[in-house]
């Protein structure tokens, strides 16, 4: 079987199309791991473009994902995320693994014409998710 | 009839999901309509697409907010962490009537005096005054001859007292700032915070008369031709309020937090009338910034 050997070994390793970094990371983390995500939308798309001047597009952003089982400090869990998932897996499967949440956001400036013809700047908080946690 | 509609929002609950619009979505479960419960942003929207209809803005006063949000918002949406200025809220009021009085001695082609009426009553209690002015736009269909110096006489007309309809005693408020303009200018904003600051916030409706008296910087040549008469170099203003929105629902940029803690910095001591080529005003903050750094 030696030339069945060497073809073998003539295989390149890695595919070609994936690189190093994607092919380590396939071992070292799970596939679809908590992280942030897009969602770019238009105001208009939401029929509110008529009072909601700027901004022209928003990416409020969203989480989504498996949260490993030693969700440690990688994603800022706190020691109750572990607890829950040993719960879940060992004792009882109807208490929820834990989730894929935001855990931090940032501001959105919107420009508003108000029902009386006026016009507003305003600064919100807490509009836009910018981490992701699993709780 | 709010408890029918209670119910009937809990027997939606079941397919809540799938079929319901955006804004229905953010009703408070019980159907009641509590104001403070939803962030002015989606308490708009839970009045859904068909709600009260909405006034046409000023182009003019759009165009000058869309200017303001471009100097402190990214594209995005995302406020601008270098700006130096403590408002979270800024608020553009045109007013609801205005009466031309008599033409003064003024020169010809400058706005006749004028009594405005501004409703405020989108300003909400949790907003706090920082600074108001009242925003010119300069017509630059007229051709200026030269530049031409003002002074600003602006006279607040206490709130009618409740049960009275004309407005209760003037009292006179004389803005003696000079300022010239000329054609580079867009824009001029007369600082009225002094003067409304007691009255934004206790009072949803500001009366007051505004007069221009203007000199030419140069003598008028005979052969000069004044800009007709009858159009005005200044376009009757707009109300802008800067508001810090003191709620939770508010940004509270940094450098308001800290200055929370000290006593909240009076309105700017600029003198009170500027006037604004385009975009100057965004460069003013972010000179201002410096030096206050």
């Amino acid at each position: 079987g030696q030339d069945t050997v060497v073809s073998e070994l003539k295989k390149p390793l890695v595919p070609a199309s994936l690189n190093l970094s994607d092919y380590f990371k396939q071992f070292l983390f799970p596939q679809n791991e908590c992280e942030l995500h897009d969602f770019r939308l238009s105001f208009s798309q939401l029929k509110w473009d008529n009072w909601i001047v700027a901004p022209g597009r928003y990416n409020p952003r969203y989480c989504k994902g498996d949260c490993p089982r030693a969700a440690g400090h990688r994603y800022g869990s706190v020691a109750h995320t572990m607890v829950q998932n040993i719960i879940h897996e060992t004792l009882d499967p109807s208490v929820p693994r834990s989730s894929c949440v935001p855990a931090r956001y940032s501001p959105l400036s919107v420009l508003t014409v108000e029902p009386d013809g006026s016009i507003a700047y305003k600064e919100y908080e807490d509009m836009i998710a910018t981490k992701c946690t699993c709780r | 009839s709010q408890a029918s509609r209670g119910e009937a929002q809990i027997a939606a609950g079941a397919e809540l999901e799938s079929e319901a619009e955006p804004w229905s979505l953010l009703q408070p479960v019980d159907g009641r309509d509590r104001s403070g419960f939803l962030p002015p942003l989606f308490k708009v929207l839970s009045d859904g697409p068909g709600g009260a209809p909405r006034l046409q803005p000023d182009s003019r006063a759009l165009h000058y907010m869309k200017k303001l949000y471009k100097a402190y918002a990214t594209k995005d949406g995302i406020p601008k962490s270098n700006r130096s200025h403590l408002y979270n809220t800024v608020r553009l009021f045109t007013p609801c009537a205005q009466h031309k009085q008599a033409p003064g001695d003024q020169v010809a082609g400058i706005l006749p005096p004028v009594d405005l009426l501004f409703d405020l009553d989108r300003v909400t209690a949790v907003e706090r005054l920082l600074k108001s002015v009242l925003l010119y736009t300069v017509n630059h269909s007229v051709s200026l001859p030269s530049a031409v110096k003002c002074a600003c006489n602006l006279v607040i007309k206490e709130p009618a007292p409740s049960g009275q309809s004309l407005p209760g005693a003037p009292h006179s408020f004389t803005l003696n700032s000079q300022f010239e303009f000329g054609k580079k200018h867009r824009w001029i904003e007369v600082d009225v915070t002094t003067l409304l600051q007691p009255l934004v916030g206790s009072n949803k409706k500001i009366h007051m008369s505004v007069n221009f008296t203007c000199t030419r910087e140069q003598p008028r040549r005979p052969s000069a031709r004044d800009g007709p008469s009858d159009v005005t170099l200044l376009v009757s203003p707009s109300l802008i309020l800067y508001l810090n929105d003191t709620s939770a629902r508010a940004h509270h940029s940094r450098l308001s937090l800290h200055d929370a803690r000290r006593p909240s910095p009076g309105p700017d001591q600029r003198s009170n009338v500027s006037a604004y080529p385009v975009g100057e005003e965004a460069a003013e903050d972010g000179r201002s910034s410096r030096h206050r750094r």
